[in-house]
C-alpha cells in the first residue's frame, strides 16, 4: 500500500466521523444532504459485496466493515432519528439523475460482465457524483457550516490522494485500473470549486459562503 | 487474478 492511499483512506475516515460527529453533538442533520448520505450508503454496500468472499487483509475488511457501518447509522441519524431537523425541501436533487446513468454505465463498462462487477463498477461511478446533491444543497443555501465544510474538504481529498496513489502504482507496479482511474478524476474535479472557496474563506476563518 | 487486483483498494 502506498502512503497516499493511506493517507487517503485516513482522510476518508476523518470525513465520515466528522460527519457523524457534527451530526450527533448538534443533534442535527441541518445543512446535510440526506440523499448523498444515501447513495454513499449504497456505494458502501453494493462496492463491499466481496467482504465474505474474497480476503485481501484485515486492514481492508476492518475499514470496509467501518465504512458500511457508519454510513448506515448517519443514513439513520439523519432519516430516522433527527428527521425534524433535515431540510428536506432544500435537499432536491434527482437521484435517479446520477443512478440510472452509473447503472447503464456499469452494465457498458465493467471489468467482466458478472453481477460482482457491474455491482462494483456500478459502485465506482455512483461514488463519483454522489456528493452531487450535498454539493447542489451548499449552492442553494448559499452557505455550509465550518464542520461541514471540513467534512467536504476531508471526503474530496480523500479521492485527490488516491490519484497520486495510481500514479505511484503505475510507475511502480505497472497496475492500472481505468476504470477506478477515470471515475477518481470525475470525483476530484467536482469538488473543484468547493476546494477553491474552502482555501479562500474557510481556512482564513470565514464562513463557506457562495456568492450569489 | 488480475480481477483480485483491481479489488485491493477500498
Amino acid at each position: 500500500m502506498t502512503l497516499f492511499r493511506l493517507a487517503g483512506d485516513l482522510s476518508h475516515v476523518l470525513a465520515i466521523l466528522l460527519l457523524l460527529y457534527k451530526i450527533w453533538t448538534t443533534k442535527s442533520a441541518a445543512g446535510i444532504s440526506g440523499k448523498t448520505q444515501l447513495m454513499f450508503c449504497m456505494v458502501y454496500v453494493t462496492r463491499y459485496l466481496d467482504l465474505f468472499t474474497s480476503f485481501i487483509s484485515v486492514y481492508n475488511s476492518t475499514m470496509k466493515v467501518l465504512f458500511i457501518s457508519a454510513s448506515v447509522a448517519t443514513v439513520y441519524l439523519i432519516y430516522f432519528k433527527f428527521k425534524a431537523t433535515y431540510d428536506g425541501n432544500h435537499d432536491t436533487f434527482r437521484m435517479e439523475f446520477v443512478i440510472v446513468p452509473a447503472l447503464i454505465l456499469a452494465l457498458i463498462w465493467n471489468y467482466a460482465f458478472t453481477f460482482f462487477e457491474i455491482s462494483w463498477a456500478f459502485s465506482i461511478f455512483l461514488e463519483a457524483v454522489a456528493i452531487l446533491p450535498q454539493l447542489f444543497m451548499v449552492t442553494k443555501t448559499g452557505e455550509a457550516e465550518n464542520i461541514t465544510s471540513h467534512y467536504l474538504f476531508a471526503l474530496g481529498s480523500y479521492r485527490a490522494l488516491y490519484i497520486l496513489n495510481w500514479i505511484d502504482r503505475y510507475y511502480f507496479e505497472g497496475h492500472w485500473d481505468p476504470i477506478a482511474v477515470t471515475a477518481g478524476i470525475v470525483q476530484t474535479v467536482l469538488y473543484g470549486d468547493f476546494f477553491y472557496l474552502y482555501f479562500t474563506r474557510v481556512i482564513k476563518g470565514r464562513k463557506l459562503q457562495v456568492l450569489p | 487474478k488480475e480481477q483480485q487486483q483491481h479489488h485491493d483498494e477500498l
